[in-house]
């Protein structure tokens, strides 16, 4: 009674009803079941020496601030989609849709304006944590090409010295990231290229927006901190984007990754038009 | 006539490392983003004009002037879609042509904003398919309503009220098209419902 499932196809999701947040991925098909928190967190942009900054991304040190750990939630319930929509505060929302023949969530945020009245620069994440024991290794994409192994706080080629334990493991990703234990995989795809880490074992996390208020000194001049305006109203700006998520067996998230992945880089081209039907049919 | 040239020029822009991630000054990320958007928008009218010949050409001919205008929605994901929002008129169908750029067979899901919650969907062949409509939220409908005053110095109040979802087909590397009418009577169908969670503790 405490939680509510979702999901008119193979793929269910449970939401908690005392949190609305997300509990669990079940595959009706598969028969994989992983335990899935996600919530929205934003990590202290630093201003002290090297600021972060459009080149850099580079945290205070302080543990990133939980956006909100209970989210009014509202569920619409059709017979090809479900949705899902939270409110996390009052500049973050996210709507979680389930499609009847799809095996995936697909997740649309909108983020902004952020707020920088406190004099914080704020860099917003959506960390996945995933009841799976990862052993620090995760996978990210080379450039939208194969997957590559990352081992949290580890370089093959070099000894690391670790300075900085959460930028120093975030990776580039143009087309996603995910993680495995000995049964199943955990797979997050994105529309856009973007950054991403596992800085805890079980855990995924994709940076989604950032504001600040201090330039890097690496080029640029000035700091990432773009507005719009409608006549003199000046705010900072709103993203709105999607990304996917996935659970499957050991081995066969990878068929998902790579033809999802095409669907979400080159999706149905649709064009309108009014006309008479008889006008039609015969084409 | 229009061209792809004006975005072949501007896709120069996609090869410079500051254009790319983010690093350019504002003013210099505005300009870029302008010659990008002029080049979209000019190829979009190549791409329309010629998904209107090749969906309406019979066989044998040549198009020479297309029979109807197709236009397309960059703006869909802020609910900005003019040609779905407009009434149809009497006697007439609004025409979904859904082009597949990859190689294999898709069924995926489509959204589009309307205002009638009394439509028709056919299929191809003129059979009618499940609809599912879903209110638009206000998160959604407060950023259009920003976003088209900024962007496209509209200040519209009015914003659809509805998404009208249907499953489309298409072929690998083909389109198919779809058709969307006003219902004579009443359309009789199981509504989407919501459940509100109780409220987080």
């Amino acid at each position: 009674d405490k939680t509510v499932e979702v999901g008119p196809g193979n793929l269910k999701m449970s939401f908690s009803r005392t949190t609305g947040q997300l509990k669990r991925m079940y595959n009706s098909r598969t028969g994989v079941d992983v335990p899935i928190q996600q919530s929205f967190l934003w990590y202290g942009s630093m201003v002290d020496t090297q600021s972060s900054g459009a080149y850099i991304f580079r945290p205070n040190g302080a543990q990133p601030n939980v956006v909100s750990r209970s989210v009014p939630i509202k569920i619409i319930r059709g017979p090809m989609v479900d949705e899902v929509h939270q409110q996390f505060n009052s500049w973050i929302y996210q709507v979680t849709r389930l499609y009847i023949d799809k095996e995936h969530a697909e997740v649309e945020y909108t983020i902004g304006p952020i707020p920088t009245e406190d004099s914080v620069g704020k860099e917003v994440i959506s960390r996945m944590t995933a009841n799976m024991v990862t052993e620090k290794v995760f996978y990210t994409d080379s450039n939208g090409r194969d997957f590559l192994k990352r081992v949290r706080d580890y370089r093959a080629d070099w000894s690391l010295q670790v300075n900085e334990p959460v930028a120093g493991n975030y990776y580039p990703l143009n087309l996603g990231i995910f993680i495995t234990d000995k049964k199943s995989e955990f797979s997050v795809l994105v529309d856009r290229a973007t950054g991403g880490a596992s800085i805890k074992d079980g855990q995924v996390e994709i940076m989604l927006h950032r504001r600040m208020l201090a330039d890097d000194g690496r080029g640029v001049g000035e700091a990432l901190d773009e507005s719009v305006c409608v006549r003199d109203n000046c705010e900072g700006l709103t993203v709105r984007g999607n990304y996917y998520l996935s659970v499957n067996q050991l081995g066969a998230g990878a068929r998902w990754r790579r033809t999802t992945g095409q669907e979400v880089y080159s999706p149905l081209l649709l064009a309108f038009t009014q006309e008479k039907l008889e006008t039609w049919t015969e084409s | 006539g229009p061209t792809t040239s004006a975005l072949g020029d501007a896709l120069g822009i996609a090869q410079h490392h500051d254009a790319v991630t983010g690093t350019a000054k504002q003013h210099t990320t505005n300009d870029y983003a302008k010659r990008l958007a002029i080049g979209a928008s000019e190829a979009e009218v190549v791409v329309s004009s010629s998904l209107s010949c090749l969906a309406s050409r019979k066989s044998g001919h040549q198009c020479t002037k297309p029979a109807s205008t197709f236009s397309q929605c960059p703006l869909l994901n802020i609910s900005y879609c003019p040609p779905t929002e407009k009434g149809i008129p009497e006697g007439k169908n609004l025409v979904v042509a859904a082009y597949n750029p990859l190689g294999w067979n898709r069924t995926d899901i489509i959204r589009i904003p309307v205002n009638d919650a009394n439509l028709i969907v056919k299929d191809p062949l003129g059979n009618a398919i499940n609809v599912q409509y879903v209110n638009l939220d206000n998160v959604t409908s407060n950023l259009r309503k920003f976003y088209t005053e900024a962007y496209l110095g509209q200040s519209s109040k009015r914003v659809p009220r509805y998404w009208l979802l249907f499953q489309v087909t298409v072929p690998p590397l083909g389109w198919n098209t779809y058709f969307i009418s006003r219902a004579a009577g009443k359309v009789k169908r199981r509504k989407g419902f919501f459940l509100a969670a109780d409220s987080p503790q």
